[in-house]
């Protein structure tokens, strides 16, 4: 009888050739029609990115500019397209921005340039490009990865922002700040709220959905921080902007109060207190504004060295300021006047004390990956079966 | 250490040209 000795499958060097017609078969089962919460995509987080990559090194390894730009460009557009049909859905969106960046670690990781090999392994050097200089296209890269960005921030607010003045101030348990509720009900507050009314449970809980969407596509850790402080910043802008303008609040011992808790609550934690100064700065100068307006700290000097942070809509808190017992100043008028005539020259804000359209700046801090492409499966359910493992 | 390799630099268009360059003009057409 004849023995059946399997024979040694050729090394896969980490490549995927596909035929040039195939191309939109590939970008339409990868990208267009791919479902984020499938099983295939979580396996490893960013598997389409890799394919892509793996597509793109084989066009590379066999020289072809053409196959290389088209390929490029189809994906590139299709995540477009994708993000234009499904940007309001969250998981969509982070989804498409863990695998743009991603992508774009893998075209520096594998560029040859050696800035980006420290980190690589010699079989990782070995499956660098080896025709084509992408530097340009990392580039276009990186500009569709802040697109995305700036789209994720704005899901995210469209699903925080209803909630953020119930939970933070109406259904909250933090005790003093927003004086809505006499003293007696403050506790009776549970985390299950009426409908249509949020809590700060539910705030947080939203957050932590955001959070684990995020991790499970494997998002870059310095990407998710970014995340956070956008977060922060827009619950802390949303919130001071609704809670200053209450007429209850414009006293200067609730001011006073509030700049109190915000530093209680920065010095709780010495060590995230660095990182969130920066973030929680517009946070603090209203009611610091207020407050020092009332002792008389010329007007001129707080805006020259604040004024990036308040809009002229301060002019409104300053005018709402009311001693609430005969030890409290009123908000004098010079002072009101010095911060109105400094301010006039400013565009003017639709926003109140905080622009709450802020985005900071956003950054994708190089994150090189240890997978070995030549280890990477490829799951049945992806419909790539027409990629040929070379 | 052997000399790094010479590689061709792809010149890529913009974003918005990209866009331009529409490879699914039968599905969006009404």
């Amino acid at each position: 009888h004849p023995v059946n000795i399997p024979r040694r499958e050729k090394d896969f060097q980490g490549m995927l050739e596909y035929k040039k017609e195939d191309e939109l078969k590939l970008v339409k089962n990868l990208i267009l029609e791919l479902k984020p919460r499938g099983v295939a995509v979580n396996l490893i987080p960013g598997l389409p990115a890799y394919i892509l990559f793996m597509c793109l090194r084989h066009a590379d390894y066999i020289n072809d500019d053409q196959k290389v730009r088209s390929l490029l460009t189809s994906a590139i557009n299709s995540i477009k397209k994708i993000l234009k049909k499904r940007g309001d859905d969250f998981e969509t969106v982070s989804f498409w921005l863990s695998n743009t960046c991603r992508f774009l670690h893998c075209l520096k990781q594998y560029s040859g340039d050696e800035q980006f090999m420290k980190h690589n392994t010699p079989k990782q050097n070995d499956h660098c490009l080896s025709n084509f200089d992408l530097a340009e296209y990392r580039q276009v890269l990186s500009d569709l990865a802040i697109q995305i960005y700036q789209q994720l921030i704005k899901c995210m607010e469209n699903i925080l922002q209803p909630m953020i003045v119930s939970g933070m101030l109406e259904h909250e348990t933090i005790q003093g700040v927003s004086g809505v509720k006499p003293t007696g009900l403050r506790k009776r507050t549970s985390s299950i709220a009426d409908e249509g009314t949020y809590t700060l449970d539910s705030i947080i809980r939203q957050l932590n959905s955001f959070h684990s969407i995020m991790c499970q596509h494997g998002t870059d850790p310095e990407l998710i921080k970014q995340v956070v402080k956008q977060q922060f910043y827009v619950i802390g802008a949303v919130t001071l902007n609704n809670l200053l303008l209450r007429k209850d609040m414009c006293s200067w011992s609730k001011g006073m109060q509030i700049r109190y808790s915000v530093t209680l609550e920065t010095r709780a934690d010495l060590r995230i207190t660095a990182r969130v100064c920066g973030a929680l700065k517009p946070v603090l100068w209203p009611p610091e504004l207020i407050v020092a307006g009332l002792v008389f700290i010329p007007a001129e000097v707080i805006i020259a060295k604040n004024h990036f942070f308040f809009s002229v809509q301060i002019v409104k808190v300053l005018n709402l300021y009311t001693p609430v017992n005969a030890f409290e100043e009123r908000v004098s008028v010079l002072f009101i006047r010095t911060i109105q005539t400094r301010l006039r020259d400013r565009k003017e804000s639709p926003q109140l004390l905080m622009d709450t359209k802020l985005i900071y700046p956003v950054t994708f801090p190089f994150n090189p990956s240890s997978l070995a492409l030549e280890t990477i499966q490829i799951p049945g359910s992806l419909n790539v079966g027409f990629l040929t493992r070379v | 250490r052997p000399p790094s390799r010479i590689r061709v630099l792809l010149k890529a268009p913009t974003l918005a040209e990209m866009e331009e360059m529409n490879i699914f003009e039968d599905e969006d057409s009404p």
